[in-house]
């Protein structure tokens, strides 16, 4: 699964996810990367999200929305609303992880399992990559 | 006003960067900055948030080393299921498609739903009549087919369960799967 999301300069949030879903799965079934609000998800008062890893889990905790609700709802930071939705995948037995960034600029790029293939760079800066653990 | 930014991911596997041959993080690390690279650039430029993703991702979708577009993984039955979406948080528009196996760029028909259609989703065979509806380039089932891609299917199979994205222990190791991966 690939994954983006951006804060342009007119102050506007986007998200996009795209996958080939899970090697040797069975013919039909979808995860969590199509289901806006699971895989994917981007509100201008709150956050973008965009998720990969265990679709199902993903699914049954609508963890993209619940990043923004838990933001928008509850008051919550980016880094709590992602650390408590990260929390709630792994008490659901889900491994994976997301990037986020929120409306002021702020990224979170939070997971519970290894090989998490990620990058950020804001405008005027060096990119940044890494391969997480 | 915020600095604009862009954040990508290229998936999540059971393998860490411990268990990757130094060529093999370069390529990752080399392709991850670039696209990096070309979103900031967009974003320098004026471009719009949705603009930076949708091309971010197409890139993606465009490496083999990512598991989406050309380089995907294969179904048991050998073949390819395809699934993207978008979302504009300025007007909470949004577009998806699944399960289609003949188009390109996934991620170009999520847009062109959310930018052309009052749905949301189209899924499988609904799916590519929309984007032969409005001319999306249509490949091969086998374009999005790798070498590295099906002997992870193999290794898949023969272990009997799924894996998530990165199958990488086994090149570096020589071990057919990695112990430690409950997908496979």
């Amino acid at each position: 699964t690939v994954g983006a999301v951006a804060l342009d300069a007119q102050g506007n949030l986007a998200a996009a996810t795209s996958t080939g879903g899970l090697t040797n799965k069975q013919v039909g079934r979808v995860g969590d990367t199509p289901l806006i609000g699971a895989g994917c998800y981007a509100n201008n008062r709150t956050v973008a999200v965009s998720c990969t890893g265990t679709g199902e889990m993903f699914m049954r905790a609508v963890t993209a929305y619940d990043i923004s609700a838990r933001m928008e709802y509850a008051g919550m930071t980016l880094v709590e609303a992602c650390d408590a939705a990260v929390a709630r995948l792994a008490e659901l037995g889900g491994d994976g992880g997301l990037i986020a960034v929120d409306h002021l600029g702020n990224i979170a790029l939070p997971f519970n399992t290894g090989g998490m293939y990620r990058g950020y760079g804001h405008v005027g800066e060096l990119p940044q990559v890494d391969i997480y653990r | 006003m915020s600095i604009p930014v862009i954040v990508i991911h290229g998936g999540a596997g059971a393998i860490a960067r411990s268990a990757m041959t130094p060529s093999k993080e370069q390529s990752f690390r080399q392709a991850l900055t670039e696209i990096v690279a070309t979103g900031q650039q967009i974003l320098a430029a004026g471009g719009s948030a949705m603009d930076a993703v949708t091309e971010a991702v197409r890139l993606l979708e465009e490496c083999p080393l990512f598991n989406a577009g050309h380089g995907a993984v294969f179904t048991h039955e050998q073949t390819h299921e395809l699934d993207a979406s978008v979302m504009d948080g300025q007007t909470l528009q949004a577009g998806a498609i699944s399960c289609v196996s003949r188009v390109r760029n996934p991620v170009l028909l999520a847009r062109a739903v959310m930018e052309h259609s009052e749905h949301v989703l189209f899924t499988g065979d609904g799916a590519e009549a929309f984007a032969r509806a409005h001319g999306f380039e249509m490949v091969a089932a086998d374009f999005f087919s790798t070498e590295d891609r099906l002997q992870q299917l193999h290794r898949a199979r023969q272990r009997g369960g799924m894996m998530l994205d990165h199958d990488g222990a086994a090149e570096a190791s020589g071990d057919p799967i990695d112990p430690d991966n409950k997908y496979g």
